[in-house]
């Protein structure tokens, strides 16, 4: 563990607990993509089989059920309690155009060919596009309550921390992961219009605009 | 070296 992976988790931690905070204080998800909270459950749970087969330590898994938890409450949130504030409209994007070739890459791309590591690696090339819906839904809107641009923040933020993670690593123990750097920095790649817009804007206490 | 020991992360 160094202090760019435990930010970057804390990072994406803060993320998750901002939107379920949100959605659960104004009693609606209007602006919020529910497809790409189905896509980040479905990341989470792909990625965290593991949880039965191996233990990394307390915090790993700890950290795993977290995740797993409020990913599937903000989907109960989103398309059950509060599904009359659920924007159909904008929230478009065709996600089986993310993850059916996500799931071809990992047969194609992997590090081993097993089934927990294809799922593994589908899991880090589609989180590296799953946030695609919700910007595709904030460009349509043509703009984003503050607070859902904090959420976005604090998402982008956690993967840049983590290509500062493995650039540690790669530094210090020699290790390092392609199909995780190459995903995570596409991933991050993803929000650099929207973290200039953020800085630019949204920190002067202006409205997030984006140019429809 | 692969990705065996990057599952410690999350």
């Amino acid at each position: 563990m160094n202090i760019f992976r435990l930010t970057g988790d804390l990072a994406h931690l803060i993320a998750i607990i901002i939107l379920l905070h949100k959605i659960w204080k104004s009693r609606s998800c209007a602006g919020i993509s529910g497809k790409s909270q189905v896509l980040f459950a479905l990341v989470y749970t792909t990625r965290y089989l593991d949880l039965v087969t191996s233990y990394v330590s307390i915090y790993n898994t700890f950290m795993k059920f977290v995740f797993l938890a409020t990913s599937y409450a903000t989907i109960y949130l989103i398309y059950v309690k509060f599904k009359a504030t659920y924007d159909h409209n904008h929230d478009t994007f065709r996600i089986e155009f993310l993850i059916l070739p996500s799931l071809a890459l990992a047969l194609l791309i992997n590090h081993y060919f097993n089934f927990l590591e294809v799922l593994w690696t589908f899991s880090i090339y589609l989180e590296s596009v799953a946030i695609l819906p919700q910007l595709f839904m904030v460009s349509k809107t043509g703009e984003a309550e503050s607070i859902t641009s904090h959420y976005l923040f604090a998402l982008g933020s956690y993967r840049a921390l983590y290509i500062l993670n493995w650039i540690y690593r790669y530094a210090t123990e020699g290790h390092y992961d392609l199909i995780a750097i190459v995903a995570g920095v596409v991933q991050t790649v993803l929000y650099c219009d929207f973290f200039y817009l953020y800085i630019t804007k949204v920190l002067k206490g202006k409205k997030l605009q984006l140019p429809a | 070296d692969t990705g065996t020991d990057t599952k410690d992360e999350l």
